[in-house]
């Protein structure tokens, strides 16, 4: 049984398309079979994978919305045992055709669970807000990874994000846990990031990642040439960052 | 007759709010009224100026979705010559309440049009998405003030962005045109920055503002402090760049 792992915030830039792409990537690499499925309208799951968005005429938005079978979807990437779901632009309009949709926060879970078993783990690349596409992918999914960009704003909306996590678990999914919090764009030298960081682990205790992302333009320019870090720059710091998160995230999936 | 002045970019993390309190306070700063729309569920804008959320019971919420005029919300900054239209987490819920309403778009440009004469300038710092609270922001403005972050996912959306203004002046809000694009976070050093640059200067031509916002610690630090950048550090890059920034767009107000 695979593990469905939503990546989710709806503070914007905070690093969940980075991080969906490369742990991923860093899962893959690792010998475990990974499917990426972008939730997101803009893409960028997608076109930083390298794909171009005019040829995708089988994508999230008609698994949600026409019922089409999610392996209908499916595209192989450059990556050996890692698979994509491609979002599209037509996804923009999925949050208000939901809305009067008897099961609507239910689509994603009926759509994923024909490929459940064919993967070890799930990666949903949620939007920037908590909306009915994130409120999906979270009703479908095992756990959430939390990124957090070690930024003011970014302590924010945590509490709104907490609050909503809570009611999925409450009236739509109430085996949902928290994977991890994970701080992204890290900045040693910044007074600011190291205020954030010692909040967010007085905060959030244990369910803290060890591996922390720092802040790498390696990673910045990886979605430029449609290629995870692990093969744009396999040396970099962003790509240890990301393949000793996927060695965690992978201890803790065996040791819970 | 105020300019109002939507900043919108679906992209998330481009500067949206660091956009609309830092230029709002330069244009109060340079002596003219200046209010701030907070559209935000995230209510970033209202949390980055100092308020507490727990307090604000009159917001854009009640304003777009209770019918309540928009002077009962209107707050006093720290900032002579600027005031706040607060959000709070309720507007969430708008998106999803507005869906079956008649004139769903058109309820901010009904809001609004009490106060355009009390203000020479009214900017509405957007969420990062397309939905129903923006498309109302871009329904009810002159013009649109679009940040770009310069990394490659913010080229991306450009075309998503573009093509919902085009949707909104063919059937909203013909005299909608674009304030111009802003150029953020930019730093010379790096090579992703520059290329950014060159492309979007390529696109958008004698649109793109002269002022450029440079990536500068201060303006992240600034809203830990509930202050804008003009009061937190004058004499940083930041201030100067929003300075400059408030200098050219009353420049282009008034030799249109
Ligand atoms: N650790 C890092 N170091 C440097 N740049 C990074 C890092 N992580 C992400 N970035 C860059 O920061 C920007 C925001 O990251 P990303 O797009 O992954 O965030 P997001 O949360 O998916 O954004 P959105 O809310 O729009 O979906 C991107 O340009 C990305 O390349
Ligand atoms: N020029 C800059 N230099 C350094 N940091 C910046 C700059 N502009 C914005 N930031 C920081 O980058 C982060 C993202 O900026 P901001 O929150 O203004 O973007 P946004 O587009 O409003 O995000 P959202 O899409 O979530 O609304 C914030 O932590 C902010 O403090
Ligand atoms: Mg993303
Ligand atoms: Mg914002």
């Amino acid at each position: 049984m695979g593990r469905i792992i939503s990546i989710a915030n709806q503070k914007g830039g905070v690093g969940k398309t980075t991080t969906a792409i490369n742990l991923a990537s860093s899962l893959a690499h690792a010998g475990k079979r990974t499917l990426i499925i972008d939730m997101d309208p803009q893409a960028n799951s997608t076109t930083g994978l390298g794909f171009d968005l005019e040829s995708i005429d089988k994508s999230t938005y008609e698994m949600l919305i026409h019922n089409m079978s999610i392996n209908e979807a499916i595209l192989k990437t450059m990556m050996p045992n890692m698979d994509l779901i491609p979002a599209h632009i037509r996804l923009v309009g999925a949050e208000v055709e939901l809305v009067n949709l008897e099961d609507r926060e239910q689509m994603f879970l009926h759509a994923v669970t024909p490929v459940r078993d064919k993967y070890e783990f799930i990666l949903i690349d949620c939007p920037p807000s908590l909306g009915l596409l994130t409120l999906n992918a979270l009703t479908g999914s095992d756990t959430v990874l939390i990124p957090i960009q070690c930024e003011y704003y970014a302590l924010e909306g945590l509490r709104q994000l907490l609050n909503t996590i809570r009611l999925v678990q409450r009236h739509l999914n109430t085996a949902l846990t928290i994977e991890g919090v994970l701080l992204t764009m890290f900045d040693s030298r910044l007074n600011l990031s190291n205020q954030v960081v010692s909040e967010v682990k007085e905060y959030f205790k244990d369910k803290v990642f060890k591996n922390v992302i720092h802040r790498n333009i390696k990673l910045g320019e990886a979605p430029s040439y449609g290629k995870p870090i692990i093969i744009y720059d396999p040396a970099s710091v962003g790509a240890q960052d990301y393949m000793g998160l996927a060695k965690e995230v992978i201890h803790n999936v065996l040791t819970p």
